[in-house]
């Protein structure tokens, strides 16, 4: 699994 | 951000206004479960200390966190304070522990790093899955609700909801990048919202008042 590039969501 | 994700937020942020307009309006908070509301506390504060580690996303980013953090609180102060007398704790039963041990269990074990910040993280994300459950138990218990109150959990319901299609969206566009921790627990959180949306749309859109059969 690949994660997002940023943890941005609220 | 993209559409799904941008609605999602504003319809969180509606939820928010939504239930400020209900207690000021009414000055009650008849119906709300603090329970709930008081988780609500716990996910942002846990999940938001990223605030302050520099982890900078963006102006909305920090604004909405900022917000969420704020109105949380306020609603509390509400219920709590200012419109005490209104709050009746004899129908808001659902066990606290029942939520804050399984999730904070749940956080231990799967996190992304076993360090301070990903176990709250993890934790918040749990946690939020099922802070909604003691307005929904309460609402089984009394069996109705007032309108505004149904469209406070309509707005929260379309925010958890929309974040499906948002993920989905950045799987295809951000090169299959997919996070498994806010994914299960964001379609546990929606499917909560069922039962709800089932009534809210044959009854409350209908015209009728929010009544669960006995």
């Amino acid at each position: 699994l690949e994660m997002p590039a940023e943890k941005d969501e609220l | 951000m993209n559409l799904f994700r941008l609605v999602a937020d504003l319809s969180h942020l509606a939820s928010i206004f939504i239930l400020l307009h209900k207690i000021q309006t009414t000055r009650s908070c008849r119906g709300i479960s603090i329970k709930t509301q008081l988780l609500y506390v716990l996910v942002f504060v846990t999940r938001y200390l990223d605030l302050f580690t520099g982890d900078f996303v963006s102006i909305y980013n920090s604004v909405m966190k900022l917000f969420f953090i704020g109105s949380s609180c306020y609603i509390i102060y509400l219920m709590r304070i200012k419109y005490k007398p209104t709050n009746d704790p004899s129908i808001d039963t659902f066990r606290l522990e029942y939520i804050l041990g399984p999730t904070a269990v749940l956080a231990l074990i799967f996190n992304y790093k076993f360090t301070f910040l990903e176990v709250l993280w993890a934790f918040s994300i749990y946690l939020e899955a099922v802070a909604i459950l003691p307005q929904l138990f309460m609402l089984q218990r009394t069996g109705e609700a007032e309108t505004i109150t149904t469209h406070y959990l309509a707005a929260l319901g379309i925010y958890r909801g929309l974040y499906i299609p948002n993920w989905i969206y950045r799987y295809f566009t951000e090169g299959g990048a997919i996070d498994p921790i806010a994914v299960v627990a964001g379609i546990v959180q929606t499917a909560l919202y069922v039962d709800f949306f089932y009534v809210y749309f044959t009854k409350v859109l209908q015209g009728q008042k929010f009544e669960l059969p006995a």
